[in-house]
């Protein structure tokens, strides 16, 4: 990939 | 308030250069552990999570939880004129609205003193869940370093493919393709210098090499790196 996904659906939000 | 010294200035210049190419504004949560930061770059494809200790900085008080909004430009413009072996006290008060820093050469002959503008930063506090990695690769943080300037020559990607006794760095572009294989080795004299694979599965994911440099810009804090790597997670360097 060109460019890379985002990463913030990974994280959960305290 | 905050009021944390550290022996050596150099600590703190090198983590602001390993964060500022991916965090324009972020806080420094202070609390009586130690001096936390969790952001994202502004494109959300990078999380950076950093801990400084209290036991890192002699000595350390800080009386309640505070959230220093930090302009990470300006601190490393700042952290420019201190020396690398200069003592650095940083300080806050209560609702202060500056970071002061004091740089303090060792034989006390100059004192530098500056103050940041604190900013108000909305940043969500993130949860990484646990996660149990494919693959698990330490190698020397120098090492990992090259390879990523290296590939660079040929790709803006680079794909890491991590077999039993291998890990392969692999890039491939217009003008042609590189690509640099490290295999583990146990019988070294320094530990720094180790390379270990750890493998559950075999796992071969690609990342952008643009990240991957802004990453290993701190490899000038540790001399090992590691890499964990799973299908479908970020790669947790």
């Amino acid at each position: 990939p060109a460019g890379q996904r985002s990463i913030a659906a990974f994280f959960t939000k305290k | 308030m905050l009021e944390a010294r550290l022996p050596s200035a150099v600590t703190l210049k090198k983590i602001i250069d390993a964060v500022k190419e991916l965090v324009q504004d972020a806080n420094f949560d202070c609390n009586d552990s130690g001096i936390a930061l969790q952001a994202m770059d502004s494109s959300h494809v990078a999380l950076v999570a950093l801990l400084m200790r209290a036991e890192g900085f002699d000595p350390y008080r800080c009386d309640r939880n505070i959230a220093l909004g930090i302009n990470f430009a300006t601190l490393a413009k700042v952290m420019k004129c201190a020396g690398n072996d200069d003592n650095l006290t940083i300080k806050a008060g209560e609702d202060a609205d500056v970071l002061s820093l004091m740089f303090e050469s060792t034989n006390s002959d100059r004192i530098s003193e500056f103050d940041i503008k604190l900013m108000d930063v909305d940043a969500d506090h993130l949860g990484i869940p646990e996660t149990d990695y494919s693959a698990t690769i330490k190698m020397p943080s120098a090492e990992f370093q090259r390879i990523c300037r290296d590939l660079s020559v040929m790709s803006e990607t680079v794909t890491i493919e991590a077999v039993k006794d291998a890990v392969k760095f692999i890039a491939s572009g217009d003008t042609g393709s590189g690509s640099i294989t490290v295999k583990p080795n146990q019988a070294v004299d320094k530990k720094d210098m180790e390379v270990t694979v750890t493998l559950q599965e075999p796992v071969k994911l690609a990342f952008s090499l643009k990240y991957l440099n802004h990453f290993a810009k701190a490899s000038t804090l540790a001399g090992s790196v590691t890499l964990s790597l799973s299908d479908d997670v970020p790669l947790m360097i």
